[in-house]
């Protein structure tokens, strides 16, 4: 089963 | 002042429904440059990144940075009313609460004039830096538009493996399997339906496959579209506007 990753671990806030 | 004009509604008909069903609210930013949009969706799992440049209007003008925040939902329900030919200008003050939307038939003296409401929105702003990647894919639109709706249908997950030779789309679902082999060619007739694959290191990465339904919602933007891998990060897919480009960023599916 894979989990789904989000965006905010690759991409810092501005 | 924003004033831009384009020589035809259909450009941003296009935009709007490649980018609705992905976020309901997002900011447009005008700048000199053109117009830009960053939104994330609700769950942050898919990002888009459009740029409008100035040389896709027919006459464009901001004198100041505007900020326009538009509920998509809505401005669909506006930008449907033209028809795909008409001049479609967008006029908006420098701090305003509304965009007025005019579509103009070519033919005959018929002008139609809509006001959409504006909305303070906040938006996180990421910083994407330069990625680098690993493998890079172009291909025709509607191919990968086919691919991902035929094995969508056997499963929630879409497996991307690039090697050398070729790429695979691939599905394993609770009835059956599927997938899709490509292997690079070179159309010299119709450059738009060759198939390039650029490989650095062998890919294989797993996504959602609503989110890829979800991308090629812009393939009426552009008869090819780039898929830039990398491994353990998010796949960039490209669609190139005649000045700019639509994209989306898909953070990948890992094992737990």
């Amino acid at each position: 089963k894979k989990k789904q990753a989000s965006l905010m671990a690759f991409f810092g806030k501005k | 002042m924003l004033e831009g004009k384009f020589e035809e509604s259909s450009l941003m008909k296009k935009v709007v429904d490649a980018i609705k069903d992905s976020v309901k609210l997002c900011n447009f930013n005008c700048t000199e440059h053109g117009v830009t949009v960053q939104a994330v969706d609700d769950s942050r799992v898919l990002l888009i990144s459009l740029l409008i440049g100035e040389a896709s209007f027919e006459e464009y003008r901001c004198d100041r940075n505007i900020t326009l925040g538009i509920d998509l939902e809505s401005f669909n329900k506006i930008i449907k009313n033209g028809n795909s030919s008409d001049f479609l200008t967008l006029i908006a003050e420098d701090s305003p609460d509304n965009v007025l939307i005019i579509f103009e038939d070519k033919k005959k003296d018929r002008v139609s004039e809509y006001s959409l409401k504006l909305m303070d929105l906040d938006s996180d702003f990421l910083q994407i830096d330069d990625m680098e990647f690993d493998a890079t894919i172009t291909m025709p639109s509607s191919e990968f538009a086919k691919i991902t709706r035929d094995l969508k249908t056997l499963s929630e997950s879409l497996q991307i493996i690039v090697t050398k030779e070729n790429v695979k789309f691939s599905s394993d679902g609770d009835f059956g399997t599927g997938n899709v082999v490509l292997k690079g060619f070179v159309d010299m007739d119709k450059p738009d339906e060759s198939i390039k694959i650029d490989m650095a290191r062998p890919i294989n990465l797993t996504f959602g496959a609503k989110y890829i339904a979800d991308i090629v919602k812009g393939t009426s933007l552009s008869e090819s579209v780039t898929i830039k891998l990398a491994d353990k990060s998010p796949a960039l897919f490209e669609y190139k506007l005649p000045s700019g480009f639509l994209r989306f960023y898909l953070a990948p599916k890992f094992d737990e």
